[in-house]
């Protein structure tokens, strides 16, 4: 279970706290994956008492961008930039803050020795890039590869090929015909995170010759990328405005089972 | 069937709550916190095997101040999560004292009675804030551990007041409370920010948040 308290000093309006709140939490606190079970009591609460705020300081109003019934109200579920100032800087504080909660639960998962960040980018739409993300976090097949430290990226392309399948998302309910993406088009990297050069495992859809002892060696590190682009068609020019969802898991371990073989008993 | 000494294993929670050396990293030693909230802690014993480790927990408000909350989606939602959702629709987001959160028993798929155990939880620690004589109670509740058992709801109504009378603003008092909060967490997890608005930059905020989880997380909160 998640459980999560967050307050502020600062001044919010009451009526502006579910929608700053909700901002927050999508790409933070709704982007990360132990184990892939969703608990029963997951609860992030947000308090802010305006203690801190001078005398005269209105507080805080952010414009609602979600419906009574949940669903963000722009059709393409980007909701429209807020430009006013101190409304940008505190939800950075914000996300930032919950963002970094987050990765701590991940750094934390049951049994786990890495931490890995999964970045897919998309031409089309963010639901599918954060639909393969979600697809390679919960793969059992490739935890255990990276707890094993297998490069068996074929794994992660398998998780990322059947993601359209199970898009379910109130946003984007299920469909005869999902919006998918070509496997000719799509790539994909290992990202070290001592800043050298990627290792590219695909590139639009055909396998490269990859160094098995570089890919070890990538893979022996605490800290791991996947870089996944489902839209690299040879005709980009690089500066194609890409959407990008990024997801935090961890590995699958022995531990995992021994921790929670008897958790009730 | 015999299994080998290496496929036996179980698991139990540490004797003592030592922080694993790699993770040591990530607990704070100190703290910038927000005015005006305070965080408090104390054991209840929720769970049997517990017999020393504070498992209750309390932030609050000084003065009532705007709140929410995201919850999960599951379908079953666990009673804490029915009872704070519905303080938060019946006070309209103001009007919060804080929230009191107890570990060991998630309070998950419990019933009338579970649901009744959280309002009680939320009851008792207004009680101790001076708030008890709102029609609606002014706290949130939280629970987590394990699910479908009862809360033993007496010893946590009890901890709640020793809760209250250890809460303070320092940086301790967080970190008992975000260690209070935790179950198979191997370290406690809170952080604490400043930063100001472009508007009046001459005043600084403080942010703070703590959070546990450690299994059963996928979390698809709205």
């Amino acid at each position: 279970t998640l459980l999560a308290i967050v307050c502020t000093d600062a001044a919010i309006h009451p009526e502006s706290m579910q929608t700053v709140l909700r901002e927050a939490a999508n790409t933070t606190f709704n982007s990360i994956s132990v184990d892939g079970d969703t608990s029963t009591n997951d609860t992030v609460a947000f308090f802010a008492n305006a203690a801190a705020s001078p005398e005269g300081v209105q507080p805080l109003a952010y414009p609602e961008m979600y419906s009574k019934n949940g669903r963000l109200k722009k059709k393409d579920l980007r909701p429209a930039p807020n430009t006013d100032p101190d409304h940008v800087a505190f939800l950075a504080a914000l996300t930032d803050l919950m963002r970094d909660l987050a990765k701590l639960i991940v750094r934390d998962g049951e049994g786990a020795t890495k931490f890995v960040t999964i970045r897919v980018r998309s031409d089309k739409n963010i639901m599918v890039a954060k639909r393969a993300a979600v697809s390679i976090a919960t793969s059992s097949l490739v935890k255990t590869a990276l707890y094993g430290k297998d490069a068996n990226w074929g794994r992660i392309l398998c998780a990322i090929g059947y993601a359209p399948m199970l898009m379910d998302s109130p946003e984007i309910p299920m469909r005869s015909n999902p919006i998918g993406f070509e496997p000719g088009n799509t790539s994909v990297s290992f990202l070290p995170t001592d800043g050298s050069e990627e290792l590219k495992l695909l590139v639009r859809g055909e396998p490269e010759k990859v160094d098995e002892a570089r890919a070890k060696q990538i893979l022996e590190a605490e800290n791991l990328e996947i870089l996944v682009n489902l839209d690299d068609r040879p005709e980009r020019t690089g500066h194609e405005d890409q959407r990008e969802a990024v997801f935090w898991t961890c590995d699958f371990s022995h531990e995992y089972v021994t921790i929670n073989g008897d958790y009730r008993t | 069937v015999c299994l080998s000494l290496s496929q036996y294993r179980s698991y139990s929670a540490p004797a003592e709550r030592s922080i694993p050396a790699a993770k040591q990293k990530y607990v704070p030693t100190t703290g910038t916190y927000p005015k005006g909230f305070l965080a408090g802690s104390a054991y209840a014993g929720v769970k049997a095997s517990n017999t020393k480790f504070d498992d209750v927990a309390l932030i609050i408000s000084e003065k009532p101040c705007p709140a929410t909350a995201i919850f999960t989606r599951n379908l079953f939602k666990a009673a804490p999560v029915t009872v704070s959702k519905d303080l938060l629709e019946q006070r309209q987001s103001e009007g919060f004292r804080g929230v009191v959160v107890n570990s060991g028993c998630a309070n998950a798929v419990t019933g009338i009675e579970g649901r009744e155990n959280a309002r009680a939880m939320s009851t008792a620690a207004d009680a101790c804030t001076g708030s008890a004589a709102e029609d609606v109670p002014q706290t949130l509740v939280m629970s987590t551990g394990v699910i479908g058992q009862q809360l033993p709801i007496e010893k946590i109504t009890n901890a709640i007041p020793k809760a209250h009378a250890a809460l303070g603003s320092d940086h301790q008092h967080w970190m008992n409370a975000a260690q209070a909060i935790c179950t198979t967490d191997t370290f406690p997890k809170l952080i604490s920010r400043t930063f100001t608005l472009p508007s009046h930059p001459e005043t600084t905020y403080s942010i703070a948040g703590m959070t546990k989880g450690a299994g059963m997380i996928h979390p698809n909160m709205a």
